[in-house]
């Protein structure tokens, strides 16, 4: 046992940020902080969640087959110390803000719940009005054709151009007088030369080589109603 | 679905599949 182990159950990294993200993209986990952008809350309601599966496997087993983490002296055994917030700093978190209870987070682990939860929104939303406007995300697998990687960040958009993103919808008199808006075409080299001619869906989060697989493997989210 | 990044102008072709435990 190398001397180092000791180090690990009390929450040390085994290996560095850059080594430990392209472990966790070759074994498809959700590395944090790339795969959650602006996600802070839904990535801890989800940390909380994995934790607390981990501490029920561990309190499944007999008592003298589980690691004793009393004596090895783990603060926090079924998370990682140095980006999970300690119980300390949750409580200073809930206390100074109240935003956590304003919004409500899904955590939804397989297809069957993501059906549930569809029809459930769906039952719900001739009550309930805000639900409608409730966007969740989907964590994809994307299949790239070609060898370059896609770079973290990049924009993933629907093939299929709906026809009123095209003509202006916010033009409100051209659709009262049902005129057909002709799509302008922007000058090349502006602001509007980056702009995504087509709507954005979701983001891709982590793109690598994938010596195991011999081909590019990348990661993305995108909102499930593109999915569905 | 298609894919371009943020500072080019070219799309690329994906095919999504969504990944769940």
């Amino acid at each position: 046992m190398a001397f180092w182990n000791s180090f690990c159950y009390a929450g040390a990294r085994g290996v560095g940020l850059r080594e430990r993200r392209f472990l966790y993209h070759e074994s498809g986990r959700c590395h944090f902080p790339e795969d959650f952008p602006e996600c802070r809350d839904a990535y801890r309601c989800w940390a909380q969640f994995e934790i607390q599966i981990a501490s029920e496997r561990w309190s499944r087993r007999p008592p003298s087959k589980r690691v004793n983490f009393v004596i090895y002296r783990a603060p926090e055994p079924f998370g990682v110390a140095d980006w999970l917030e300690t119980a300390l700093s949750l409580q200073k978190h809930s206390t100074s803000t109240e935003e956590a209870s304003v919004t409500k987070l899904v955590i939804i682990r397989s297809c069957k719940d993501l059906t549930e939860y569809s029809a459930q929104r769906a039952n719900l939303q001739h009550s309930l009005s805000f639900l409608s406007s409730v966007r969740y995300l989907v964590r994809v697998r994307l299949h790239p054709c070609g060898r370059a990687s896609l770079d973290s960040n990049a924009l993933i958009c629907s093939a299929d151009v709906p026809e009123e993103y095209l003509g202006g919808t916010s033009d409100q008199t051209a659709a009262e007088h049902h005129q057909p808006v002709t799509p302008l075409e922007e000058p090349r080299g502006n602001v509007h030369d980056h702009q995504p001619t087509r709507p954005v869906i979701g983001r891709v989060t982590s793109s690598h080589y994938s010596w195991s697989d011999g081909c590019i493997r990348a990661y993305g989210f995108v909102l499930a109603d593109a999915i569905c | 679905a298609l894919v371009r990044d943020v500072t080019s102008l070219v799309y690329r072709e994906v095919r999504l599949e969504p990944v769940l435990d």
